[in-house]
């Protein structure tokens, strides 16, 4: 997260290659689950061997033995409904829920954020220079039509966006996956995902997020079944 | 730092099943440390050529035979895993083959090996022996021949003649940088052991055979699970951690089954990659691959010759996840270049839908992946929550796409694929069909249980700060 400051969000995971690098942020949305972006992986076909999910840590690269780190084996990927970039991760495991690990809530069906809610969005990615622990970064949503006016129209209803600000602040390399968290009616809402664009926190330029609500029934659905 | 494992072969989860056999395999052995200790136990005896190692109970079974030995039968298992000696069950022969214990029984000239026990058509002095392995007919080396295996034929007009069995160093040869190789070649090129992959001593090393399936990190044999310059492994020398492998190449044309290139989507991996993008997802420029600066690399376009390492393109010559680039930023040492879209998929849509396509009444029954649709009826591999008869209205015909809970997403079906519970069809939403618009956010929204965080936390993050 470029221009963000150290914090806490407790339902953003690391995701961590084969030699357990982080590569990739995703959202814990149920004990075994974790809800990502599609482009974190070369397939959501393939089995996930060796990839896991960390939680509970604020470091990227945390000491052997740091007390509240829980690392859990990804045992399969969904892929998302088309056009979605979602993958869903179901862990090996259920995690264990604490003060550092938390779920984060599911918006309803089809629910639109309003213009002007604030939301954060966390992760480990690139800060240009800074120390690798949990940045967070406060963000404001912006109507898709406004977004639309710097984007060409090319802005989905199955997307969202928020505000660019003059400053670089957003989402970067390493943070994809990730969420952006809106604070609704006393609890911390999933309302979009972090998906690469094609310049990370560009000033005055809108951040676009996948709009999870529109995939809120697919994320029932797997789970369920 | 030598293991006894070294001189084994592995399968795991196998089970070696006699059949016909007068005399069974050994007791088992519980209360050993480790299929390290089985294999010390096995090693030096003569009547024992494999073993069984049982992780849960930490028990082994010696065995007089290997898969090769007559009525025996290879059977997956759930407890076992079968190691046998290398010398036994590899196909080619190091050194002059003196320890070859393989079934080959033919000579370069096709001709059929006397058996070892016989003095007819060729009388000789040898007697089989458990040391000298002489047995059936087959190919051996008892004199220790520069030429290999040999055996006496059957042919009253041949003596004897060599079996041309070739070197492991001989018998496969790597195309490109050799990631593709999976020959049995177990020392390096200054002659070091190699260390096995499912070991972490001497060396301590990521690439656990587990974690690596599509590279084939077999016992301790040289592979390129890296996209190093050639296959290579860690060595058994505490003080010499890795070192390349001598192998022979296979020839200046193209390897078989190379990955079809891709020019402005990419495939899989993205390794067949060889578009001209050359920027990261965030737009910072590549480095050009023959540059040292600002990242010194060992991707020396010369040395890739096969992974087109042109100008600063993205590509992927190391088996990452997807095309990527040293940057030309000093703090960003790589990057992926994930705005190169994934090419459609090969399946072509067939039919299209309207709305959520709950009226779709087609006859599609493939994922868009291309996987079968499971019958409405079927009750597996997946148990289905919609079947014709608890769903009469949505027309669950055959195996059908069909929309019976109304998804936003268009019709899916449950698939025959065991680990694919459900997924979306290989159907298009149709041209003249509008997306739906969002509509109107519900006035009431509960939480339960989730969305929650400890104020506490925050005090900790103004410490970090």
């Amino acid at each position: 997260v470029v221009g963000g400051q150290p914090g806490n969000s407790p339902w953003t995971v690391s995701l961590r290659n084969r030699q357990g690098q982080h590569f990739c942020g995703g959202s814990l949305v149920k004990e075994q689950w974790v809800l990502t972006a599609e482009q974190c992986f070369s397939s959501c076909h393939v089995p996930p061997v060796g990839y896991e999910v960390w939680l509970g840590t604020l470091f990227q690269d945390p000491q052997p033995g740091e007390p509240g780190l829980q690392r859990v084996p990804v045992a399969k990927m969904v892929c998302g409904p088309p056009g979605s970039q979602l993958v869903l991760l179901k862990l090996e495991r259920r995690v264990t829920l604490n003060l550092r690990v938390a779920l984060i809530c599911l918006p309803p069906e089809q629910y639109v954020v309003p213009p002007g809610t604030k939301c954060e969005i966390a992760g480990w990615g690139e800060t240009r220079g800074d120390n690798p622990v949990l940045k967070v970064a406060s963000l404001s949503v912006i109507s898709n039509q406004e977004c639309n006016l710097k984007h060409r129209g090319r802005v989905r209803t199955s997307e969202m966006c928020t505000a660019g600000l003059l400053a670089p602040v957003g989402a970067c390399e390493g943070d994809y996956g990730g969420p952006l968290a809106c604070f609704t009616r006393d609890c911390w809402v999933l309302e979009g995902i972090i998906i690469p664009n094609r310049v990370c926190a560009r000033p005055r330029w809108p951040a676009v997020f996948t709009r999870v609500s529109v995939f809120t029934d697919w994320i029932h659905k797997v789970v369920q079944l | 730092q030598r293991s006894p494992l070294n001189d084994f072969q592995v399968l795991r989860g196998t089970e070696l099943q006699p059949l016909l056999h007068a005399v069974g395999p050994g007791p088992w052995q519980e209360g050993v440390a480790d299929a390290e200790e089985c294999a010390g136990r096995c090693r030096p005896l003569l009547d024992c050529r494999a073993f069984h190692y049982n992780v849960s109970s930490r028990g082994c079974q010696l065995l007089p035979w290997t898969q090769h030995s007559p009525h025996t039968q290879l059977q997956r298992s759930g407890r076992c895993d079968l190691f046998q000696k290398k010398d036994y069950v590899r196909a080619c022969i190091v050194d002059n083959g003196v320890g070859y214990r393989g079934t080959a029984a033919i000579t370069t000239d096709g001709l059929p090996c006397q058996r070892w026990s016989h003095k007819f058509p060729n009388d000789h002095r040898y007697t089989p022996t458990l040391q000298n392995g002489l047995d059936q007919n087959f190919c051996r080396n008892p004199d220790g021949d520069p030429g290999g295996p040999w055996c006496y034929t059957t042919d009253p007009a041949v003596r004897f003649q060599s079996c041309g069995i070739k070197s492991c160093r001989e018998a496969a040869c790597i195309w490109c940088n050799g990631e593709e190789y999976r020959g049995a070649v177990d020392r390096t090129e200054s002659g070091r052991e190699c260390q096995r992959w499912d070991m972490q001593r001497p060396h301590a090393h990521p690439f656990e055979p587990g974690k690596f399936l599509d590279r084939n990190l077999d016992d301790n044999y040289c592979r390129n699970p890296d996209g190093s310059e050639r296959p290579w492994c860690y060595t058994t020398d505490p003080h010499v951690e890795r070192e390349f492998c001598d192998l022979p190449r296979c020839g200046s044309e193209a390897p078989p089954h190379r990955e079809a290139a891709t020019l402005s989507c990419f495939r899989g991996k993205g390794e067949g990659y060889r578009g001209t993008a050359n920027t990261t997802a965030a737009g910072v420029p590549c480095q050009r691959w023959d540059a040292q600066s600002p990242h010194r690399h060992h991707f020396a376009p010369g040395k890739y010759a096969c992974k087109d390492l042109r100008e600063n393109f993205c590509r992927n010559p190391d088996g990452s996840e997807a095309p990527w680039c040293f940057t030309s930023r000093p703090g960003m040492r790589m990057a992926f270049c994930y705005q190169i879209r994934r090419c459609a998929d090969d399946l072509r849509p067939e039919d299209c839908y309207h709305g959520a396509g709950q009226r779709y009444r087609g006859s599609v029954s493939k994922t868009r992946r291309g996987v079968p649709c499971q019958r409405w009826a079927a009750e597996a591999p997946h148990r289905p929550q919609f079947t014709p008869s608890s769903a009469p209205h949505a027309h669950l015909e055959e195996n059908f796409c069909r929309n019976p809970d109304g998804d936003s997403h268009g019709p899916w079906c449950y698939t025959t694929d065991p680990g694919t519970a459900f997924d979306y069809c290989a159907l298009r939403r149709c041209d003249d069909d509008r997306p739906p618009s969002i509509p109107e956010p519900p006035e009431q929204v509960l939480f339960e249980k989730c969305g929650k965080r400890a104020a506490r936390l925050d005090r900790e993050r103004s410490r970090l700060r």
